[in-house]
């Protein structure tokens, strides 16, 4: 564990709990693509089976514990608890558009043929893209909420973090793993755009507002 | 098929 990861979990964990508590105490969760949601659901179910099979570290399975349960949770409060508030109608992204390619391609390039390994595989092409259906929205209708900005901010960082973990890895521990950098790269490629007119907008207090 | 790191990150 070095610093980079931490921070980076961190900023992973604070971006979910930024999420649930929005939906929480504005019982709304209007700006919020359901769709990222049920594809974060999808990469930690996928990615956290190996909970049953392999142990890590106290801190790796407690941490996993948590983001199912919160991604979970999130979905419950979209889908059912407060499904009235939920814009479907601006949450039109095809996710079969992300979720066949990622199959495909954790068919192709992984570093194992098996069934577990296929699934981490599955889980990494699928997060690095998992954010489509809300930057979408986003762009749909123009416009984000500060705190789906923050939520927004906080999740491009901790993806941004890792980077900087694989390359200390890298040069520390020679530990490397290409899937997991390449994906993680266009992970963090995709908010680019998002962080400038976070930090040129948002950050001095207006909200997030697209050029029409 | 490359060698599969072991996945301790999350």
């Amino acid at each position: 564990m070095n610093i980079f990861r931490l921070l980076g979990d961190i900023s992973h964990l604070l971006a979910i709990i930024i999420l649930l508590r929005k939906i929480w105490m504005s019982r709304s969760c209007a700006g919020i693509s359901g769709k990222s949601q049920l594809l974060f659901g999808l990469v930690y179910t996928t990615r956290y089976l190996d909970l049953i099979t392999s142990y890590i570290s106290l801190y790796n399975s407690v941490m996993k514990v948590v983001f199912l349960a919160a991604s979970y949770a999130t979905i419950y409060l979209m889908y059912v608890k407060f499904k009235a508030t939920y814009d479907h109608n601006h949450d039109t992204f095809r996710i079969e558009f992300l979720v066949v390619p990622a199959v495909a391609l954790a068919l192709l390039i992984n570093h194992d043929f098996q069934v577990v390994e296929i699934l981490w595989t599955f889980s990494i092409y699928l997060e690095s893209v998992a954010i489509l259906p809300q930057l979408f929205m986003v762009s749909k209708t123009g416009e984000a909420e500060s705190i789906t900005s923050h939520y927004l901010f906080a999740l491009g960082v901790y993806r941004g973090l890792y980077l900087l973990n694989w390359i200390y890895r890298f040069w520390a521990e020679d530990h490397y793993d290409l899937i997991a950098i390449v994906a993680g790269v266009v992970q963090t490629v995709l908010y680019c755009d998002f962080f400038y007119l976070y930090i040129t907008k948002v950050l001095r207090g207006k909200k997030l507002q697209l050029p029409a | 098929t490359t060698e599969a790191p072991e996945h301790d990150e999350l």
